[in-house]
C-alpha cells in the first residue's frame, strides 16, 4: 500500500509565457518525481504538483531559483487520507 | 454493515467498488420497471462495466449518457453519480422538467467508468488516475481512459510515454473501458448528449479539446455552458469556468468529448467538479452532497436542452 506522509501539493502561480514553458513539462522532469494535479492552463492560473518529501526541497529550490511562486496547497497528503479512511471506516460501521 | 435500501444509503460519505455494484443492484431491485443495468463490457482485469439505465418505456429512444471516475482518483464524481441515481429515481413523476425528459429519452449512467483504477484508490494507492493494464517494456501501469478516444489521437496534448499520467495508450481505443463505451455508443446510436464528469477545478467544457478549431455549434454550447453554470452557481454560489477544453485549461489529445462530438452527438460536455485547489482530489466527504446537488441544477440544464432541441 503506497501511503503519503509528508507528500505536499504546491500550488505554482507562473506570472509570465517564460514561466509558463518551464512548467509546461514539469511530468518529463523525472528527477523530482512529480504528479501534476492540475495541468499548466495559462499565465496567473496557478498549476498544482504533488511532491514527494525526498525531492521536496530540491524542487523548492528549483521553483525559487526560476523566480516561480508558490505556496503549499496540502502540507501532508497522508494526514488527509487519514481523515477519509476513518470516516470511511466509521460509516460503514454505523 | 450493508445499508438496507437506497434510501438509508450513506450519500455523504466515499464507498467501495462492491458498495457502488451493490448499490446499483438495489436501485435496480427497487425500481424493476425504470430502472436496468446494462454491463457493457469488462475492464482489463475482468470487473464488469456496469452502465444504469433509467428508461420509461419506448425502444432505442434518444438518450443522455453520463459517465463519472474514468480517472479514479477523482472520488467526488463517483460519490455524485450515486447521488444523481437517487434523484432521478426520486424525482421522476414529481419534477414537471425530469418527467418530461424521461417521458421522452433515456438516461445512461456510468458511475465506476474505471472500476480497476478506483479499486487501486482504496486499496494500494489513494493517487491512482489511469486504467491498469501492464505496459510492456515497462514497469508502470495503465493508459489516460482521456486520452485513448480516436479524436486527435496522437497529436499533441497527450504523452506517447506509458509512465506519464497522460499516457495516450499504444492505439486509439485500446482500452477496455473506453472501447466498451465506444461500441455501446456507435451501436445504440441514437444518444444526444454525453456528458463526462472529472474533478476538479470548477469548470464546464464543451468541444475541441485536440484543436483550436471552434466547433460547428460552439455559439449553442457556450451559450447552455453559461446557462448551466448559471445554474449551478444559483445554489452555494460555487463560481465555474467554461468554454471550450483548448481554450480553458490545455490542448488535451484523444479525449472522450471530442470524440462523442464528432460521432455527431451535438451536446457534449465535460465537467470538472470541486474544488478549485485546496483539498483537490481529496475533497472531504462533508462536500459530496452539495456537490452532487449544484451539479444536478447544471446537468438538468444540459439535459433539458437537448430534450426541447431536438435534432
Amino acid at each position: 500500500k503506497e501511503t503519503f506522509e509528508g507528500h505536499q501539493v504546491l500550488r505554482i502561480v507562473p506570472k509570465n509565457e517564460a514561466q509558463l514553458s518551464l512548467l509546461k513539462n514539469l511530468e518529463e522532469m523525472t528527477e523530482f518525481e512529480l504528479d501534476v494535479w492540475m495541468g499548466v492552463t495559462g499565465v496567473s492560473f496557478p498549476v498544482d504538483v504533488r511532491v514527494p518529501p525526498h525531492t521536496l526541497q530540491s524542487f523548492k529550490s528549483y521553483l525559487e531559483s526560476h523566480d516561480l511562486e508558490y505556496s503549499v496547497m496540502i502540507e501532508d497528503i497522508q494526514a488527509i487520507l487519514d481523515v477519509e479512511k476513518q470516516q470511511m471506516e466509521s460509516a460503514a460501521r454505523v | 454493515a450493508e445499508p438496507r435500501n437506497t434510501d438509508s444509503f450513506d450519500y455523504s460519505n466515499y464507498h467501495t467498488l462492491s458498495e457502488i455494484y451493490s448499490f446499483q443492484d438495489m436501485l435496480v431491485a427497487e425500481n424493476p420497471n425504470f430502472v436496468s443495468k446494462i454491463v457493457i463490457g469488462q475492464s482489463y482485469e475482468g470487473r464488469p462495466l456496469n452502465v444504469l439505465k433509467f428508461s420509461t418505456g419506448g425502444s432505442n429512444r434518444p438518450a443522455i449518457w453520463i459517465d463519472t471516475g474514468i480517472h479514479s482518483r477523482e472520488w467526488v464524481t463517483q460519490a455524485s453519480a450515486l447521488w444523481f441515481a437517487k434523484k432521478i429515481v426520486t424525482d421522476y413523476g414529481k419534477d414537471a422538467a425530469l418527467t418530461a425528459i424521461l417521458n421522452n429519452m433515456d438516461i445512461f449512467l456510468e458511475i465506476a467508468t474505471n472500476p480497476d483504477g478506483y479499486y487501486l484508490t482504496h486499496t494500494s494507492n489513494r493517487m491512482w488516475r489511469k486504467t491498469r493494464k501492464p505496459n510492456p517494456g515497462y514497469s508502470c501501469y495503465g493508459v489516460d481512459p482521456n486520452r485513448n478516444w480516436n479524436a486527435g489521437f496522437g497529436e499533441p496534448g497527450a504523452s506517447s510515454y506509458p509512465c506519464s499520467e497522460t499516457y495516450r495508450g499504444p492505439s486509439a481505443h485500446s482500452e477496455s473501458e473506453v472501447k466498451s463505451i465506444v461500441d455501446f455508443v456507435q451501436s445504440h446510436g441514437n444518444i444526444k448528449a454525453f456528458i463526462s464528469i472529472h474533478a476538479y477545478s470548477q469548470m464546464l467544457m464543451y468541444p475541441y479539446g485536440y484543436t483550436k478549431t471552434a466547433a460547428k455549434d460552439q455559439a449553442e454550447l457556450h451559450a447552455l455552458a453559461q446557462k448551466a453554470i448559471t445554474d449551478l452557481a444559483s445554489l452555494y454560489g460555487t463560481r465555474y469556468r467554461y468554454g471550450s477544453i483548448i481554450n480553458t485549461i490545455y490542448q488535451a489529445s484523444g479525449n472522450t468529448i471530442d470524440w462523442t462530438y464528432e460521432q455527431g452527438i451535438k451536446y457534449s460536455y465535460t465537467f470538472e467538479l470541486r474544488d478549485t485547489g485546496y483539498y483537490g482530489f481529496l475533497l472531504p466527504a462533508r462536500e459530496i452532497v452539495p456537490t452532487a446537488e449544484e451539479t444536478w441544477l447544471a446537468l438538468m440544464a444540459i439535459m433539458d436542452h437537448a430534450y426541447k432541441n431536438p435534432y
